[in-house]
């Protein structure tokens, strides 16, 4: 394709992400850096804090059980619901990825069933890549921006809910020294959706022609956008072997959780796309 | 496959914005 026509795909991927999603790098970065006019975030480090912030994440659907009124028991509720906020939020996102999703040119006139593989195989490392921006190597946004949730707090919490989020903050500090911007992580993403070796594809040849068009935009735009970042590309696509990596541990996690954790349930969105997922 | 996920094939097929969950 001619680089006019690679440069228009670019800017529309950026005008779809920046439709969909509501916190972009950009500003989360000027958060993080106390670079706004906006107020700080709310910072949750230890459980009162987590409970000062509740209102804030949105989580108390969860009514109060009347059989653990003990500390221990306060703070085992509260830890869930905090990841059953999680959970709602997860689902949100996977509904705005899936309008990305299709918003990639070519991407609804796939088979049907492509579509749903793509997104059921995809979804996860799109989040994780997603969740990048909002991470430094203290701590995570959450909650639009509002709330920064410290690492060392989410490492205190009890297992396994304090290995959830370890290896994607050691994932995310490697990842943001990129230093890739909002439109570069629009191609990124959409280069991650359309990868044609998912398991259960029925007609690959499609899918792996518009991410071939999606990786020549992509490979223009970082050369473009960063012309002394050397091998730029090369590095940004081995993060996607990283990424295979992550999702499969946080699935089997998340069994372990459905196993161990009697009152843990799973959205059943989330249910349907790590059914059977690895 | 799409039977095994009605929830994603549902967000496929809705023609708006981001569906309400």
């Amino acid at each position: 394709p001619e680089s006019a026509d690679l440069r228009a795909l670019a800017r529309h991927l950026y005008e779809s992400y920046l439709k969909y999603f509501p916190l972009t790098k950009a500003k989360a970065r000027a958060i993080l850096s106390g670079k706004t006019s906006d107020n700080a975030p709310f910072v949750i480090h230890d459980m009162k804090s987590l409970m000062e912030g509740e209102h804030m994440i949105n989580c108390r659907q969860m009514p109060m059980q009347e059989h653990r009124r003990s500390d221990v028991g306060i703070m085992r509720e509260v830890e869930l619901r905090f990841f059953h906020s999680c959970q709602s939020r997860s689902a949100e996102a996977v509904s705005e990825v899936t309008e990305f999703a299709k918003s990639i040119p070519g991407f609804v006139n796939l088979d049907l069933n492509d579509q749903v593989t793509l997104l059921k195989y995809g979804v996860i490392e799109v989040l994780i890549i997603m969740m990048a921006p909002l991470m430094n190597k203290d701590g995570t946004l959450i909650s639009y921006g509002q709330i920064f949730m410290t690492r060392e707090f989410l490492k205190s919490l009890r297992k396994p809910f304090c290995e959830m989020m370890e290896p994607k903050f050691e994932f995310s500090v490697k990842f943001n020294m990129l230093e890739l911007d909002d439109s570069d992580m629009a191609l990124f993403l959409a280069v991650i959706i359309l990868s044609g070796d998912r398991p259960g594809l029925l007609n690959v040849k499609p899918i792996e022609d518009l991410q071939e068009t999606v990786l020549h935009s992509l490979e223009l735009q970082l050369k473009t956008n960063h012309p002394d970042s050397l091998q730029l590309f090369a590095k940004v696509l081995q993060k996607m072997t990283d990424l295979r990596q992550l999702v499969t541990d946080h699935v089997q996690l998340i069994q372990l959780m459905k196993e161990t954790e009697l009152d843990w349930c799973l959205h059943p969105l989330l249910q349907e796309i790590m059914r059977d997922l690895y | 496959l799409k039977e095994k996920h009605k929830i994603l094939h549902r967000l496929l097929q809705n023609s708006s914005s981001p569906v309400d969950l």
